[in-house]
């Protein structure tokens, strides 16, 4: 996979992240392009976590390090072979969890 | 505070984003040589 598609890939499961943060009114998408950015032009953790402080004063820095934390180890996985929808689909059922909807029933 | 979708912030972001997609095209233009 070309670093293109690992982007591409890293800003859905970054906006399927965001979207499980309740109260956050930003545009999802620009700001996981935003993350993903940070990232492959070498940030850290802590780094992108501070930037985007500054930037969204209404989030708790908890909530923007867990979204940080969860796309280093998308880029993680994916690294590794595991697929984006894959990715997606645990981090939904774990904001279905958060947000206190059912998790999809599993048979 | 209320809504934090404002029309400022939304620029802000924009031309972040822009900085950095120019710095991630300099390192890949740097590679490349």
């Amino acid at each position: 996979m070309s670093q293109e598609q690992y982007t591409e890939h890293l800003k859905v499961i970054v906006a399927e992240k965001l979207a499980g943060i309740p109260n956050f009114n930003e545009d999802i998408k620009y700001v996981a392009e935003y993350i993903v950015l940070l990232i492959v032009n070498g940030g850290t953790v802590e780094s992108v976590v501070e930037e985007l402080a500054t930037l969204f004063d209404s989030v708790s820095r908890d909530t923007l390090a867990n979204v940080v934390q969860t796309a280093f180890f998308a880029l993680e996985a994916l690294q590794q072979g595991e697929s984006a929808e894959n990715i997606v689909s645990k981090i939904r059922m774990m904001n279905a969890q958060t947000l206190g909807q059912p998790a999809v029933a599993q048979q | 505070k209320s809504k934090s979708d404002s029309p400022s912030k939304m620029k802000l972001l924009k031309k972040k984003i822009e900085e950095q997609r120019e710095i991630l095209q300099k390192t890949h233009h740097n590679k490349q040589q």
